[in-house]
């Protein structure tokens, strides 16, 4: 998916 | 991590370390919106769904404890507290937080990256957190002398996002793929609600005068 690298943010 | 997200972080944790240190060394929440931190408090617990499920690294979980935990004993704080919870200014903490609540769920119903419960609370949150600062700003505005803590709390909050949106330039360019519209437009809309703040707050501090909002 396009986000799973987005979510390591907090 | 590049700088700017460190430093965003950072901020961030900073905000929760002042405003902190007002609650629990001063014993006063004077000028705080119980309101904004309520909606802080079900931000972090939304997002972080996935605390223990999918980890990234050790420094990630550890920050969302950090944020989690402190929201809510914020609220314990402002709400149970037998000294603290007098000082909390009631009266001028109007907003109708909850009917920012509803809007923000629906619309993460319609607009989200993938339509499954977490990823829906995901979007839920970033909604949620753009607009979560209103009653915090509206309260600033009612109050007469805004203390530095005060201050200096929401002047950090709003570092913190316009480094994330440097964050997310960073990101764009050196990463690929990294195109992500809700928390782009989320957080572009979040940190415009601090440009009056901020203007307010450089005036002050450069003409050395108390930091007071127009009405």
């Amino acid at each position: 998916s396009s986000g799973t690298n987005f979510k390591d943010e907090l | 991590m590049n700088a700017f997200r460190l430093a965003g972080d950072m901020t961030h944790l900073l905000s929760v370390v002042v405003l902190l240190l007002k609650i629990h060394t001063i014993k006063s929440c004077a000028g705080i919106s119980l309101k904004t931190q309520e909606l802080y408090a079900l931000v972090f617990a939304a997002r972080y769904l996935d605390l223990f499920i999918h980890f990234i690294s050790l420094y990630n979980t550890v920050m969302k404890l950090v944020f989690l935990a402190s929201s809510f004993s914020i609220v314990w704080y402002m709400r149970r507290h037998k000294i603290v919870r007098r000082t909390y200014d009631k009266d001028h903490d109007t907003f109708r937080h909850h009917f920012l609540v509803l809007p923000c769920l629906a619309l993460a119903l319609l607009i989200n990256e993938r339509f499954t419960f977490r990823e829906v609370m995901w979007a839920f949150s970033i909604y949620l957190e753009a607009v979560a600062i209103l009653p915090q700003l509206v309260l600033l505005q009612r109050t007469r002398n805004i203390d530095n803590l005060t201050g200096q709390y929401v002047f950090f909050l709003g570092a913190y996002r316009v480094l994330y949106i440097l964050n997310w330039i960073y990101r764009y360019f050196t990463e690929p793929h990294f195109v992500h519209w809700i928390s782009w437009v989320a957080g572009i809309v979040q940190t415009l609600l601090y440009a009056d703040f901020f203007y307010y707050y450089i005036m002050s501090w450069k003409n050395n005068v108390k930091l007071e909002l127009p009405a």
